[in-house]
């Protein structure tokens, strides 16, 4: 497995926060729960409207769905396994060079 | 030889600098390879000068990818420019007159430390691999390590954090490497490029605050130029504008230092995507996104030789 298999189960969420109490929350999650941001590069750059990527490790994941539930933030999972997503690239490449 | 290699796959470090010794060997009329420095572990800096040599005195394009290592479509954009460059100086008059016209001095790895990790270890690796003295976590964020109102704004303080600006302005041994070839050859470096993923933007100064350049007029014209040629391509919309409205305020990036330090035309590009597959942009997707910013900044380039000061 690709990078010992470290990315099995984690998950790339879009998440987005519409008011300014969601994000406050998430930004409080945020140093609760260590995600790694994708995009902003920074929590200070969230606001309300703004798009965040996270990528949360598999353990995380459901505490993190929770918080969303409950604080009632939108959100979309944009890779469902990170692992998955790396490893199939990678098959793809060698079909290609056998082609 | 250029067909030999593919362009179409992200390749490891090793391969890249394989590559650059290659092109060095082979093209000797229009390339020269050399090492400004090493980075923290080590590694050497390679650039690669490109453009039909000449006894002329010619002015300069300055052209980074990777400065932070998980954007690998950024390398892999630097390697397309030097090919089709090299593949197409015959046939295509825009570019023979660039290569005739100018030089390029690129930096396919920024961050080689970074980019290595990001292979070995940390796919998501985003910064370099320095060691910090207090704390367990390595590494600063190559573009919050530049003087310009370094670490005010959207850079953190903490080594832990992703966007550390680092102990002091250019800690970095890169950063401190490309700031001392740009200060010594800022007279004929026209341009500063700088390729970063992911969001689909072509920004220009400032970043670290909300105010209009000097020169916003050719800028902005440049880009709107540059993005409308990229649409053109496959119909994929970038937006553009000054970075600190168009994404968001920040202090101690290159591109501001760039522009601060007397280069005029600055710019940051922002490739694919927007999110769908983010850092892990498939292979199959480098050969669309290349020919799309290739146009771009072949427009840029254009545009400054003819319409700017």
């Amino acid at each position: 497995h690709l990078y010992n298999n470290r990315y099995a189960g984690d998950k790339v969420i879009r998440l987005l926060p519409k008011t300014e109490g969601q994000v406050h929350a998430l930004k409080k999650m945020y140093h609760q729960l260590q995600v790694d941001l994708w995009q902003p590069s920074s929590i200070s750059y969230v606001s309300e409207g703004t798009a965040v990527d996270v990528h949360i490790l598999q353990n995380a994941s459901q505490a993190l769905l929770a918080f969303l539930h409950e604080a009632n933030i939108q959100y979309t999972i944009l890779i469902k396994d990170l692992q998955k997503t790396l490893e199939k690239e990678s098959s793809l490449r060698t079909q290609r060079n056998r082609r | 030889s250029l067909s030999a290699y593919n362009y179409e796959v992200y390749h490891s470090l090793e391969e890249i600098q394989d590559w650059m010794h290659q092109l060095n060997k082979t093209y000797t009329g229009f390339i020269h390879m050399f090492s400004i420095g090493r980075s923290y572990e080590g590694r050497s800096l390679f650039i690669l000068k490109l453009g039909r040599r000449s006894q002329a005195y010619k002015r300069a394009v300055w052209i980074d990818c990777g400065i932070h290592a998980r954007e690998w479509i950024g390398p892999a954009f630097c390697q397309w420019f030097v090919k089709e460059a090299l593949l197409t100086y015959r046939s295509d008059p825009a570019m023979k007159k660039m290569l005739n016209h100018l030089y390029f001095y690129i930096m396919p790895v920024f961050n080689v430390d970074g980019y290595h990790f990001s292979w070995t270890h940390d796919r998501f690796w985003r910064k370099t691999r320095s060691r910090n003295s207090r704390f367990h976590c390595r590494g600063v964020d190559a573009n919050r390590n530049w003087k310009v109102k370094w670490c005010v704004e959207g850079a953190s303080m903490h080594p832990c954090d992703d966007t550390y600006c680092g102990p002091f302005p250019e800690s970095e041994p890169e950063v401190k490497a490309v700031a001392n070839f740009l200060r010594k050859h800022r007279k004929h470096i026209r341009a500063y490029l700088s390729f970063h993923a992911y969001a689909q933007m072509l920004l220009y100064p400032y970043s670290y605050k909300y105010a209009t350049i000097p020169n916003f007029s050719c800028v902005e014209s440049a880009a709107h130029k540059a993005v409308k040629a990229l649409r053109s391509v496959y119909g994929v919309q970038y937006r553009y504008g000054p970075a600190s409205h168009t994404l968001y305020v920040s202090s101690g990036s290159s591109m501001d230092w760039a522009y601060k330090n007397g280069i005029p035309y600055s710019f940051a590009f922002e490739l694919r995507d927007t999110g769908y597959f983010g850092f892990l942009l498939p292979e199959m997707l480098i050969k669309p996104t290349c020919t799309e910013t290739m146009l771009a900044v072949k427009n840029i380039t254009m545009h400054l030789l003819k319409k700017c000061p």
